[in-house]
């Protein structure tokens, strides 16, 4: 039974994204089976694995589609995808007026979670639909954060959000762990806010961080994760640890 | 009269708010009359410069409270902001309800554009709702670019929607420029996006680019914009030439 994840913060830019793409196929890589649905509009996990944006994705999965013609195949074995598609952008409005409208999700992925022992909902940055519809369906969330002063401040917001969805349409959800991205050594700022976080929400910190690394922000442009574009980088080797630390959990569990 | 400026860009993370808050600062020493309007229920400009998220703001005046109390003032002598609150985060679905729900920002900020030279509306992270109530009410719009791939692919979706909005409720609105930030001269990327941008769009792009600072980052955690926090640091020197070069374009115009 697949564990489905939601990647999810309203603060844009954090590495929400980058870690979908790079935790799934550094997952992948240790004989996981891997699906990542692409809830973003702007549909950058679809291009960041060398896909098109195309017909034939999320948006006709929710409204009706078999959901063997909306998987696709990416070039890392063992990892599929279901891609974001221009429909999306309108995709908000239409689900508002559907029955059931914070469920279409879950209802959508319903069928695929046997085949698949973890599942990555990617989401937009903001607490809008399509959010509520991935937090609804996961079982858990990690949040990215950006070790930056405005990524800290929307912190509250966000887990404020979760608590609702918690209290409301899915009492299952929990936290799967905050992780510090884009970290700098050489920054105070970064070594401040990574420590804040820690103190504040003891326990709930992943021990891996993610550096900065300009290779995780060049892999997306060869349509590759960046354990197939620079399998010695340091952004490399921060993903492969963060797959490890959560298969380590499991085996406890 | 003012120059109504949108800072748009559904991509996260870009340099938005950073903009809005280091832009208006130079123009506000240089004896320009700035306003901010917090568009994004994050309220980032809003504690950027040091003031609370608290009712009495963008929420209130767009619901009918009188602008003179929805204005606040901020560190910075002659740069004035309407904040964002609490409320804006479900603001867009209760705007959708009203009659002229696309005018609703236009006709709230009628009253005050005597007041100002220049008014900057910061956008929240999508093309939803409230980005579309700023593009109506605007001049022009500045589309900050960071120099990475993500970033690239949805400037076409984001002129789209800005050619949508000018075919329909603001023939007026023309493009202030594309502006590109967090440069990195060490980084291949960086360089590489940003020739492809002048190449695709000569003539849009500003002569000014900001480059990757960490002070600017820094800033927004003492509540200032960079000239008052490192007034010698490469951020704020190029926040001062880009506010130079908009001014010589007033000149020429
Ligand atoms: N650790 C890192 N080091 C360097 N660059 C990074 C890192 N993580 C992400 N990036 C780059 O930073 C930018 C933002 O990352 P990404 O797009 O993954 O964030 P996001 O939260 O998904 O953004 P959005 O809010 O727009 O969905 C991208 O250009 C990405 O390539
Ligand atoms: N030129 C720069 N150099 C270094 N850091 C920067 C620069 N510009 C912005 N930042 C930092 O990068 C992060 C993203 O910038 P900012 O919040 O202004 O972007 P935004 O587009 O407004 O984000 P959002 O999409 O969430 O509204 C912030 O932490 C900010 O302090
Ligand atoms: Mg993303
Ligand atoms: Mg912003």
């Amino acid at each position: 039974m697949a564990r489905l994840i939601a990647l999810a913060n309203q603060k844009g830019g954090v590495g929400k994204t980058t870690t979908a793409i790079n935790l799934a196929a550094s997952l992948a890589v240790a004989e996981r089976r891997c699906l990542i649905v692409d809830c973003d509009p702007q549909g950058n996990a679809t291009t960041g694995l060398g896909l098109e944006k195309q017909p034939g994705g999320l948006y006709e999965l929710i409204f009706g589609a078999q959901i063997s013609q909306c998987v696709k195949e990416t070039g890392v074995p063992g990892l599929h995808i279901i891609p974001s598609s221009p429909e999306m952008i309108g995709a908000e409005v239409e689900m508002m007026e559907k029955d059931h409208r914070e469920t279409l999700l879950k209802e959508a992925l319903g069928s695929v979670t046997a085949r698949y022992d973890y599942i990555f909902l990617d989401c937009p940055p903001s607490l809008g639909f399509l959010t509520i519809n991935a937090l609804v369906a996961a079982h858990t969330v990690i949040l990215p954060l950006q070790c930056e002063y405005y990524a800290l401040e929307g912190l509250s917001e966000l887990l404020k959000t979760i608590r609702a969805v918690r209290g409301g349409l899915n009492p299952e959800l929990r936290l799967e762990g905050i992780l510090l991205t884009m970290f700098d050594v050489r920054n105070n700022l970064s070594r401040q806010v990574a420590e804040e976080v820690r103190s504040h929400f003891k326990g709930l910190v992943f021990e891996t961080v993610i550096p900065r690394n300009v290779r995780l922000s060049e892999a997306p442009s060869h349509g590759q994760p960046v354990l197939l574009y620079d399998i010695r980088s340091k952004g490399a080797q921060s993903y492969l640890a963060l797959a490890r630390e959560i298969m380590e959990r499991e085996s406890r569990a």
